[in-house]
């Protein structure tokens, strides 16, 4: 555990709560990808599944039953509690477009052709993409509210910061995980253009719409 | 291939 990890664990968790209490604040899930939800679902329940078969620290299990368990509640919220405000005109991103490519790389390029490990890979590359929904979305209506912005900043964040805690494992432990790091490197690139919009607008007071 | 994949991180 390093300083990069834990502050990108925290970010992880921050981007989760920011989502469920703006949800629940406003007793609306508009302008959320009910998709990008539902992709982060996935991603969480195959990746943890080993909470079933090792026990890592007190830290690990709880951060993976949090995690999982504000995943599904959003799930919740946005397709049952306030299904009513859900925007699904807009969430019309062909999610097939990422699960089959991403389903079939897992079984090609992985660390072992197990059940568990390659759905431990499917987890760690749908990850990379499962934001795509939520950026498509923003794209199509042309704005975000800033407390969405706020989660995506998080969101993005977190994985950025994971980098950072690759390069010291790989100095300081002589770790790496080249499956880990590339998605890693794709999912922070793919919020490369978000994080630009944050910081010249959203920090500036501004709300984030795009240029019609 | 890695020797045990050993994933602690979240």
């Amino acid at each position: 555990m390093n300083v990069f990890r834990l502050t990108g664990d925290l970010s992880h968790l921050a981007a989760i709560i920011i989502l469920l209490l703006k949800i629940w604040k406003t007793r609306s899930c508009a302008g959320i990808s009910g998709k990008s939800q539902i992709l982060f679902a996935v991603v969480f329940t195959s990746r943890y599944l080993d909470l079933l078969t090792s026990f890592i620290s007190l830290y690990n299990t709880s951060m993976k039953v949090i995690y999982i368990g504000c995943a599904y509640a959003t799930l919740y919220f946005v397709y049952m509690k306030f299904k009513a405000t859900y925007d699904g005109n807009h969430d019309t991103f062909r999610v097939e477009f990422l699960l089959v490519p991403v389903g079939g790389l897992s079984f090609l390029v992985n660390h072992d052709f197990s059940p568990l490990e390659i759905l431990w890979t499917f987890s760690i590359y749908l990850e990379s993409v499962a934001i795509l929904p939520q950026l498509f979305m923003i794209s199509k209506t042309g704005e975000a509210e800033t407390i969405t912005t706020h989660y995506l900043f998080f969101l993005g964040l977190y994985r950025a910061l994971y980098l950072f805690n690759w390069i010291w494992r790989f100095y300081f432990e002589g770790f790496f995980d080249m499956i880990a790091i590339v998605a890693g490197l794709v999912q922070t690139i793919l919020y490369c253009d978000f994080f630009y919009l944050y910081i010249t607008k959203v920090l500036k007071g501004k709300k984030l719409s795009l240029p019609a | 291939k890695a020797d045990e994949p050993n994933h602690d991180e979240l």
